[in-house]
C-alpha cells in the first residue's frame, strides 16, 4: 500500500485497516487517516509512499520523548526496579533478561521473587537465576511478597550490588486487593531507601489491545508507573496500543521484548517502531 | 454504553416515521466506533455492520414506531448469534482427548487444570499430561496444579521429542484407567514454522478429539490472523477465553469466530482453578458493545 502507485479510494481503505489492524485504535488511526485525506484532497496524485511519510511524522509526532532518557539507571545503590503488569504478560521472563543485561555490563545484580502467589513461580525465576548464574532472593510460596521485595533490597545492599530487579504476581488491574499488595511493596520499599523504587515499569504483552491502556492507567494510578516495557514483539502483532498509553501518560518505553531468549530485550526505538510500520 | 453512544444517532430515528439510509447510517457508524474500540478486527466490524443495515432495512423495523429502539435490538440478537453459533460443547465422547495450544503466556496450563477439574464433575477422570518441554518450570507448574485438583499427571524431564511425550503419555493415562487426557502445550507464535510443524506431529500421534486454542480476551486486531492460522495447521474444534475477570471488551473473541467459524466453547475467570465456564455469548456480546 505504500507504494510508488497514486492513492484513491481503495488504497486510502487499505491504509484505515492497516492502521487499526497495527492496534494504533480509534483515535491515532483517526489522526493519521485524517491528515492523509487532508494532504490527498489537496493533491490528487499523492502516491502510496507520500502517505507513508504523512503516518511516520504523525507517530514520530505523537512518540516524541517516548524513547528511555540516557543514563536512566541513576546513583542510587541499588537501584530498585520494579516490574508489574497483567498475568502472563512477560514480566518473569524480562526481569531474567534485564538481570542478564546488566551482569554483561559488569554491574552487580540481584532478582527479587516477589510472585509468591502463582504455582511454581519460584522455580521459574530459581531456574532462569540458575542458568544466568544471577543471585536470586526467594521465599516459599504463599509468603508476604513485600517481605520478599525487603530481604532482596538487604541482599543487594550487603552485596554493593548495583541493581536490584523485583519481579511481581501477575494480576490484573480490576482486582483492588492485588493492587494494594502491590503499594504495599511500595510502602517497604520506602522504608529502607524513600526514594525506591526508582523505576516502575509496566510490562504489557504487545499482542493486546486497547485494553493495554487501561491497564496502564490503572497501574499508574496504583503504583506510579516510571516506564514501559512492551513484550512479544516478534510475533506479528505492531504493539499499537503502546501509542495510546504514550499519548495519554507520556511513559517512556525502555525495552520492547523479542522473543523467548535472554539476548531477546532492545531498546525501544520511535525510528525503528515507525520504519517497522511504514517503512 | 453502547446505547447511551447511540443515544443521539438513534434520537432522530424516534421522531422518524420511516428508517431511511441516511438516518441508519449515523447510527450504525456509532456501531462501527462501538465495535472498533472493543478491538474487533477491520473488516469483521465493517461486515457486522453491513449484516445488521441489511437486517434493520428490513420489515419490521420499518413499520416499528421505535426503529431506534429494533436496531438496539437486532444489534445485540446478531452479536449474540455469531458468537454462539456452533457446537459450544465437548465431543460426547469417553476417552476424550484434548490437545490445548495458543500464544505465550495465554493461560494453556492454567487452563488445563481448570478443563480437569470441570470435567472431574461431570463424571470423567482426568490426566494432565506436560508436552511444554521450554518453558523454566512448565513441567513444576502443571505438576503443581494438577497435584491441588488430585489429577495424575505424566511429565518426562528428559526428553525434547514433544510428540513422543504426548505418545508415551497418553499410554500411560490408558494404562491409569484415565478416560480425559489434556495435553498442554508450550506457548507458540503462530508464525514459528517449527513449533506448528511440531504441534501437527504432537497431534499426529495423539489423534486429540478436541483442539482447543486458549486466546487471552484482550487480543488485539492480529487475532484474527492467529486464529487463522491454529486452525489452518491444526484444525481447531474450538476457543478459550481467558482472563474476562479483567475489563477487556474482547472484540477479539467475535473477530476469531466470524473469520474461523470455530466455536467458542469456554471462558476463564480468574486465576484460580475453579474460575472456569462455559462460554456465554449474551453475556459476550453486552461486553464486546460496551
Ligand atoms: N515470543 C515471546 N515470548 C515471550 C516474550 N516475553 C515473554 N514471553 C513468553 O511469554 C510467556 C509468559 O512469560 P512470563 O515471563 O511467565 O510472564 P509473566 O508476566 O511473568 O507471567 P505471570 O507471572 O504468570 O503473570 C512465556 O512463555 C515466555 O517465554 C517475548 O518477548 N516474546
Ligand atoms: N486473572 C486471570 N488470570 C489467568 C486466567 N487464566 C490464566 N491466568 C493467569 O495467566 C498467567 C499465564 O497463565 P499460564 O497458564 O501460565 O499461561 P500459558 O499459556 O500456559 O503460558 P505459556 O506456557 O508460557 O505459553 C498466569 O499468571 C495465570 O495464573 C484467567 O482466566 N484470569
Ligand atoms: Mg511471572
Ligand atoms: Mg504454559
Amino acid at each position: 500500500i505504500f507504494s510508488g502507485k497514486k492513492l484513491d479510494a481503495a488504497s486510502i481503505d487499505e491504509l484505515e485497516e492497516a492502521l487499526y489492524g497495527a492496534d494504533f485504535g480509534v483515535e491515532t488511526a483517526t489522526e493519521i487517516i485524517d491528515e492523509i485525506q487532508a494532504a490527498y484532497r489537496k493533491d490528487k496524485e499523492l502516491r502510496g509512499q507520500d502517505a507513508a511519510r504523512i503516518g511516520a511524522r504523525v507517530l514520530e509526532r505523537v512518540l516524541e520523548g517516548a524513547e528511555a532518557p540516557e543514563d536512566w539507571l541513576g546513583e542510587a545503590d541499588p537501584a530498585v526496579i520494579c516490574l508489574i503488569g497483567v498475568n502472563g504478560s512477560g514480566k518473569t521472563t524480562t526481569t531474567a533478561k534485564l538481570g542478564w543485561k546488566f551482569k554483561e555490563e559488569g554491574k552487580g545484580v540481584v532478582l527479587g521473587a516477589c510472585d509468591t502467589f502463582r504455582a511454581a513461580a519460584n522455580e521459574q525465576i530459581k531456574t532462569w537465576a540458575d542458568r544466568l548464574d544471577l543471585r536470586l532472593v526467594a521465599s516459599h510460596h504463599n509468603a508476604d511478597s513485600a517481605a520478599v521485595a525487603y530481604d532482596a533490597w538487604q541482599a543487594a545492599k550487603g552485596d554493593n550490588a548495583k541493581v536490584l530487579i523485583l519481579d511481581t504476581a501477575g494480576r490484573l488491574h480490576t482486582k483492588g486487593n492485588l493492587m494494594e499488595e502491590l503499594k504495599k511493596i511500595r510502602r517497604v520499599l520506602q522504608k529502607h531507601d524513600e526514594t525506591a523504587p526508582h523505576h516502575a515499569w509496566l510490562v504489557v504483552d504487545g499482542s493486546l489491545g486497547s485494553n493495554s491502556i487501561e491497564q496502564a492507567r490503572k497501574f499508574h494510578e496504583a503504583f506510579g508507573l516510571t516506564g514501559l516495557i512492551v513484550t512479544k514483539l516478534d510475533g506479528t502483532s505492531r504493539g499499537g496500543a503502546l501509542v495510546g498509553i504514550y499519548r495519554e501518560l507520556q511513559l517512556p518505553i525502555y525495552f520492547v521484548g523479542l522473543g523467548e531468549a535472554k539476548e531477546d530485550l532492545q531498546p525501544f526505538s520511535v525510528k525503528n517502531y515507525t520504519n517497522a510500520l511504514f517503512g | 454504553s453502547l446505547t447511551d453512544r447511540m443515544g443521539q444517532a438513534l434520537r432522530n430515528l424516534r421522531g422518524v416515521g420511516k428508517l431511511t439510509e441516511d438516518n441508519m447510517a449515523e447510527a450504525l457508524k456509532e456501531v462501527r466506533t462501538a465495535l472498533l474500540s472493543a478491538d474487533v478486527h477491520f473488516k469483521v466490524a465493517r461486515q457486522f455492520v453491513e449484516d445488521v443495515r441489511q437486517a434493520a432495512m428490513g420489515q419490521e423495523v420499518l413499520k416499528s414506531v421505535t426503529p431506534g429502539q429494533q436496531i438496539i435490538k437486532i444489534i445485540n440478537d446478531e452479536l449474540a448469534k455469531l458468537l454462539g453459533e456452533g457446537t459450544t460443547g465437548l465431543a460426547d465422547k469417553k476417552p476424550l482427548r484434548i490437545m490445548m495450544v495458543g500464544l505465550h503466556g495465554s493461560g494453556k496450563t492454567t487452563t488445563s487444570a481448570k478443563l480437569a477439574k470441570r470435567l472431574m464433575k461431570d463424571g470423567y477422570k482426568p490426566a494432565l499430561i506436560a508436552c511444554d518441554v521450554y518453558r523454566p518450570a512448565a513441567i513444576d507448574q502443571l505438576e503443581t496444579l494438577a497435584k491441588q485438583i488430585e489429577v495424575p499427571c505424566y511429565t518426562d524431564r528428559t526428553s525434547q521429542d514433544v510428540p513422543k511425550i504426548g505418545r508415551t503419555g497418553w499410554d500411560w493415562a490408558k494404562e491409569q484407567e484415565r478416560n480425559l487426557i489434556i495435553f498442554d502445550t508450550a506457548g507458540r507464535l503462530q508464525i514459528d514454522e517449527d513449533l506448528i510443524g511440531e504441534i501437527k506431529k504432537l497431534k499426529d500421534k495423539i489423534v486429540p478429539d478436541e483442539v482447543l486454542l486458549v486466546a487471552d480476551s484482550a487480543l488485539g486486531q492480529e487475532a484474527v490472523n492467529v486464529a487463522k492460522h491454529f486452525h489452518e495447521a491444526v484444525n481447531l474444534t474450538g476457543i478459550v477465553l481467558t482472563k474476562l475477570d479483567g475489563d477487556a471488551r474482547g472484540g477479539a473473541a467475535l473477530s476469531m469466530k466470524a473469520i474461523t467459524g470455530v466455536p467458542i466453547k469456554f471462558m476463564g475467570t480468574g486465576e484460580k482453578t475453579d474460575d472456569f465456564d462455559i462460554f456465554h455469548p449474551d453475556r459476550m456480546a453486552q461486553r464486546i458493545l460496551g
